[in-house]
């Protein structure tokens, strides 16, 4: 069951002006983070069912908590995979999805099932991320205002050759 | 190349063929051009001084000069340009780089900037900024928001409702950004959106900063009794990633431009990946 009490009560905590102005001591910090991160495990069990409510599928869902740094375990060794993209505003967004991946060229099927074009798979050598894959693939993605879209992409073919795998540092 | 520049419907940018620094922005759609320069420096962080005892610390910022270092002179740079992004990498240190990126359809510039682990060897705390400076005739003035709603004017040395004496010529300056900070003149507005609350000022007529980083090395005395210094998983000093949206428009229109565009930073689209055909949900429609 997902419960987004735990999120809620750890927000809660971190009204203190410590946690909201960072004067508190090293572990305190380290113990807002804790608690913050258990909320959002927490939360993303409830999303999670919320999608496999509105999907009719009990398939497991993926959160990748580190695009930032370019690591997405799925998207880095599944050549199938599937894109939900979640829209929280009141209108309808356009929206740039870049995940870490090993092929070299991918489809991408949008909502209505039609190819998206243009897809690009950039090299990651530029961004020296933390990801293991070599390459990352780009797609314009949109989603509806408070909606969902479902973009499903393809590997078409593996990772070019000479691309070794980097396994994250750290 | 000669004269490197990305660009995308909305904005042409122009790079500093010799340092790699941004040096202008061109709004396309409006046909006007501002000389932009961007680039990061260090606040040294006082450990107290002859003026006063009172360090840099958690609750307190006090740089012990007005002019902060450049992290570097120049970036190493490497150009990219695919049909969805057009991206510009630019590398000042081992420990600083950014990465200046337009994409279709985008009327900003997306700076993502990657920071630290900040290196204290020297003995020396450091306040990490990222700087833009324009010929904008700002007159001392800047505008930052409240909590991400009203935008409340700033004046350098001027508080409207008492008579400053300013004795801290930088950190007497300084004001919670929580997701936008602008300069403009009678025409031209440069705006910067930010995704998470940073410090931000207008220390130069012409000048923006936002302060991205911190890691001192002395307590600043208000019973912490702990320098902020954090120093990560591997106790090398966290690394900080983050985005800042630069958006160069008309100052009657730039607000058109600027609360949506801080409304997507507050409450981005959410990504949720699944093995296989996934789901078939509700479906989305396009636009």
């Amino acid at each position: 069951p997902g419960d987004s009490s735990v999120l809620r009560e750890a927000v809660a905590v971190a009204q203190h002006h410590d946690a909201v102005a960072g004067t508190e001591r090293q572990h305190v910090a380290n113990d807002y983070a804790r608690q913050l991160a258990k909320g959002w495990d927490s939360c993303q069990v409830l999303v999670a069912n919320a999608l496999s409510l509105l999907g009719d599928t009990k398939g497991p869902f993926e959160f990748c908590n580190a695009l930032n740094i370019s690591v997405c375990p799925l998207s880095e060794t599944t050549p199938h995979f599937t894109v939900i993209l979640y829209n929280p505003l009141a209108r309808g967004v356009a929206w740039p999805v870049r995940l870490p991946v090993r092929g070299s060229s991918y489809a991408v099927t949008d909502p209505q099932g039609q190819p998206v074009v243009p897809v690009s798979c950039v090299t990651q050598r530029l961004r020296g991320g933390a990801g293991g894959a070599p390459g990352e693939l780009l797609f314009q993605a949109w989603a509806p205002p408070l909606g969902f879209s479902t973009f499903e992409v393809k590997q078409l073919s593996p990772a070019a050759p000479g691309d070794p795998p980097r396994w994250p540092s750290g | 190349d000669p004269e490197p520049w990305i660009e995308n419907e909305h904005l042409r940018v122009l790079f500093d063929p010799v340092t790699g620094h941004l040096r202008e922005i061109q709004n396309l759609a409006k046909g006007f051009s501002l000389p932009v320069f961007q680039s990061f420096y260090w606040y040294n962080a006082s450990a107290g001084d002859g003026q006063s005892p009172q360090a840099s610390g958690a609750y307190i910022f006090r740089p012990n000069g007005s002019v902060p270092i450049p992290v570097a002179k120049r970036a190493a740079t490497r150009l990219l340009k695919t049909p969805l992004v057009q991206e510009l990498h630019q590398n000042f240190s081992a420990w600083c780089s950014q990465v200046l990126r337009l994409r279709p359809g985008q009327p900003y510039l997306e700076l993502e900037w990657t920071v630290g682990p900040i290196p204290v060897s020297d003995g020396l705390g450091k306040e990490i900024i990222s700087r833009f400076e324009t010929p904008l005739r700002t007159a001392g003035r800047f505008y930052t928001d409240s909590n991400g709603r009203q935008v409340l004017e700033r004046r350098r040395d001027y508080r409207p409702t008492w008579n400053l004496s300013q004795s801290e010529p930088v950190a007497g300056n300084y004001y919670p950004v929580n997701t936008r900070i602008f300069i403009k003149d009678q025409k031209v507005q440069l705006t910067v959106l930010t995704d998470r609350s940073q410090g931000g000022s207008s220390i130069l007529d012409g000048s923006l900063e936002l302060m991205v980083h911190r890691r001192l090395l002395n307590d600043d005395n208000r019973g912490l009794g702990e320098p902020l210094d954090e120093p990560g998983d591997d106790g090398r000093g966290l690394v900080v990633r983050g985005r800042h949206l630069v958006l160069l428009d008309t100052a009657v229109a730039a607000a058109d431009l600027h609360r949506p565009r801080a409304q997507e930073m507050v409450t981005p689209p959410y990504v949720v990946l699944a093995p296989g055909p996934g789901p078939h949900l509700r479906q989305g429609s396009p636009g």
